[in-house]
């Protein structure tokens, strides 16, 4: 957050962002670790009165107590009944049965969101700058929910039904669990309870991508967000004794700098008797064989760090990660324990053929320090959860992509930035990566969103992200996929990347209410006791109405032909609002594929006064196509000023 | 294990709470005390479910279900940070 509100574009857009006061009266609450209520990133300098609408407390426990919230962090609570039903109890000497946050995670995710700047962060002196949440000048409320045994539904549930009571206006949960039925998953039920009551929710898409079908939290009244790349990276390149250099990432700084020559290098996977030995797992590593080397270690199954870890305690003096296929190119930066560098795959298998073909292979890593401008950037993380999605086919997931890679963000003061327990290092910030980032980078957005227009539904404001966010880079050219090397998608990118000075103005939202979503579930076939569990009171469907997911007001179009596709036709209605000036859009197809043509029924749409609503309708006809293969464009309204952007994606199954 | 007790978040159809129960707190009691004289509650939701959770034996849980104005009775799930 020392770049991302600059790579937003919040930075020189003072003038349209909404003012201060406004923004103040927004309470973010987040369901994570905790807060260390020490971070700078919550300070309350300059803050006014707590809203009068706020009912939560600030509860006390271990190494917690009501002194620890202020008019920034207005709001903390704790929740391990159903933790320690299932776990026994909080054991206090490794965690605080409190709000407090030991492991950080949850102190990242709520100054991401919320927290004060901070003058003068960085990590080591890596990503340094001035540290901000989205929304800097927003109340921060949080909700412990996941200890060192994992976050429990119970707790979970429990803290969203408090944060709905508190009066909390975004909800930021950078959590998720199995695919289930969404009367049968805890966060989208809850989701549905504070989505009733205007509350914002903002989930993570989820980290196990690239695989298709690995998204989380695919609700449609849940905004899920996946995770890009900023223009920043920190370089760190390998140079191998043949002359050749690799280009790596790291954000190591420390004393055991690595002399300025080369040094033995070793293949983990030589230099251990275990079958899996090139992932450098604890206790696999030979010390006589990695002593005073650099060791290279494929990634997976353990953690980055935890591999540096043992290098180290095997007496390696360094370390090249490698990335296998699962991640292709992807550099995600750590701050390792020793010096060591992150290398894509191309790059990891050359230097491994240099390892099996020299006798005597040598290598050295240079440290670079801290880049901007990095080209192409956003791009779509290999980790980012894809589409589609596997609950509802025909809501396009996930909504967005946001900043979600090498992250520098508050931090706690009882645990590294490595997170290993043998990691004495403390420090006020940290760089960490994942769809856990990119969700309280729109969480925050949204809240500032929330302070421009209080009256906006959590659906008007979630179109609002979703239409204004761009698919394209300023040279024209699409987003890329790190994972691939190639355009991303809208299964993995859904709408694009946000956007949100364009998000503040987006001309026209759709719009949704509680019961477009309940006539959802009618149209999904939900029973009636699975619609009273999420809906909290009788609603019945209209037998003699036919009801249709593609009817609902989502900013998206995900369309799917059955087997062959032939002279299909599947049709799509949408309403546009109109919260802008009035004027005139008029719609532009772009959808190059031999199997579906599209059109749109009325092409134009004139808008007189505000809040008028206008529907169209959009007709999808296919042709036979292979089984998997999909399509992809856009449906872009626009009346020469404002574009109104939702991406379609058509797959034939 | 049948004995075995597990964590289920019980979903209540207030609605349908008889009108004998002054709140519906006391009516979950009821109907959590028909199938365990010994299960605690571990909350009471009143916003995001109308319900609550506690611990009980796989066949308390199926007895539980059967039960008047209970709509669903989900075992309770693990989630993860991402």
């Amino acid at each position: 957050t020392t770049r991302t509100p600059e790579f937003l574009g919040l930075d020189k857009s003072a003038d349209l962002l909404p003012q201060s006061d406004s923004v103040s009266e927004v309470i973010i609450g987040v369901l994570d670790t905790g807060v260390w209520p020490e971070s700078k990133s919550f300070l309350d300098t300059g803050f006014g009165p707590v809203p009068s609408s706020w009912k939560g407390e600030c509860e006390s426990g271990t190494n917690f107590t009501t002194k620890n919230c202020n008019r920034k962090l207005i709001g903390a609570r704790f929740f391990a009944r159903g933790y320690e039903a299932t776990l026994g109890p909080v054991d206090e000497s490794k965690e605080s049965k409190s709000p407090r946050d030991d492991d950080g995670h949850g102190t990242h995710t709520s100054s991401t969101a919320g927290g004060s700047s901070v003058a003068d962060a960085s990590l080591f002196g890596y990503a340094a700058g001035t540290a901000r949440g989205m929304a800097a000048r927003a109340r921060v409320a949080v909700y412990k929910v996941c200890w060192v045994g994992g976050c429990f539904s119970s707790d979970i549930l429990a803290a969203m039904d408090k944060a709905i009571d508190d009066g909390v206006n975004v909800l930021s949960m950078s959590l998720g669990g199995s695919m289930s039925y969404y009367y049968r998953d805890s966060v989208a039920i809850g989701a549905f309870a504070a989505m009733e009551k205007g509350i914002f929710v903002s989930c993570s898409a989820g980290n196990a991508g690239p695989s298709s079908y690995s998204l989380s939290n695919v609700a449609p009244w849940i905004t899920t967000v996946g995770a890009g790349t900023l223009d920043r990276d920190f370089p760190a390149f390998v140079s191998l004794g043949n002359g050749k250099n690799y280009s790596g990432v790291s954000l190591y700084k420390g004393d055991a700098i690595l002399p300025g020559k080369l040094l033995p290098f070793v293949y983990a996977g030589n230099a251990s008797n275990a079958t899996n030995g090139n992932l450098c797992m604890m206790g696999t590593l030979i010390p006589e064989q990695v002593a005073g080397k650099i060791v290279l270690c494929d990634r997976g199954v353990n953690p980055r760090v935890q591999k540096g870890a043992v290098v180290k305690a095997a007496g390696g003096i360094g370390m090249v990660l490698s990335n296998t296929d699962a991640n292709g190119e992807e550099l995600v930066a750590d701050a390792h324990l020793l010096p060591a560098t992150a290398v894509g795959k191309k790059g990891g298998d050359e230097i491994k053929n240099y390892l099996f073909s020299d006798p005597k292979p040598t290598a050295t890593i240079l440290f670079e320090g801290t880049k901007v401008g990095i080209q192409p950037s956003p791009v779509v993380a290999a980790f980012s959860s894809r589409g589609p999605n596997s609950i509802t086919p025909d809501i396009l997931k996930p909504d967005m992509i946001a900043p979600g890679v090498n992250i520098l963000a508050g931090w706690v003061g009882s645990a590294g930035p490595t997170g290993l327990a043998t990691d004495g290092r403390r420090v006020e910030f940290n760089i960490i990566s994942g769809t856990s980032m990119s969700c309280p980078h729109v969480s925050g957005l949204a809240a500032l969103i929330k302070a421009a227009h209080p009256d906006w539904s959590p659906a008007a404001i979630k179109s609002a992200l979703m239409t204004t966010a761009y698919v394209t880079y300023k040279n024209g050219n699409k987003l890329q996929d790190v994972a691939t090397g190639k355009d991303s998608t809208p299964f993995d990118h859904g709408a694009g990347h946000v956007d949100p000075v364009s998000a503040l103005n987006p001309g026209l939202v759709y719009d949704l209410t509680a019961d477009d979503y309940l006539n959802f579930l009618c149209a999904l076939n939900y029973s009636a006791t699975e619609i009273t569990s999420l809906a909290r009171r009788k609603f019945t469907c209209d037998a003699s109405k036919k009801y249709s997911v593609t009817d609902l007001n989502y900013p998206s179009f995900a369309v799917n032909f059955g087997s062959g596709g032939a002279d299909a036709v599947i049709k799509h209605s949408r309403t546009l609002t109109n919260v802008g000036a009035p004027g005139t859009y008029k719609v532009l197809i772009t959808l190059q594929s031999p199997g579906v043509k599209v059109a749109v029924e009325p092409e134009t749409l004139s808008f007189r006064q505000a809040n008028e609503k206008k529907s169209y309708t959009v007709t999808f006809t296919g042709s036979s196509m292979p089984a998997d293969t999909n399509s992809f464009g856009r449906i872009e309204w626009s009346n020469g000023k404002q574009i109104v952007g939702s991406p379609i994606a058509v797959s034939w199954t | 294990n049948k004995e075995k007790k597990a964590t289920y978040i019980v979903h209540m159809s207030k609605p349908e709470m008889p009108a004998s129960f002054e709140h519906h707190t006391h009516w979950y009691e009821s109907s959590l005390k028909s199938v365990s004289d010994s299960a605690q509650m571990l909350y009471t939701y009143e916003n995001a479910i109308h319900g609550f959770s506690t611990r009980l034996t796989l066949a308390e849980a199926k007895l539980l279900e059967s039960q008047p104005g209970i709509l669903s009775v989900m075992l309770e799930l693990r989630y993860e940070l991402h």
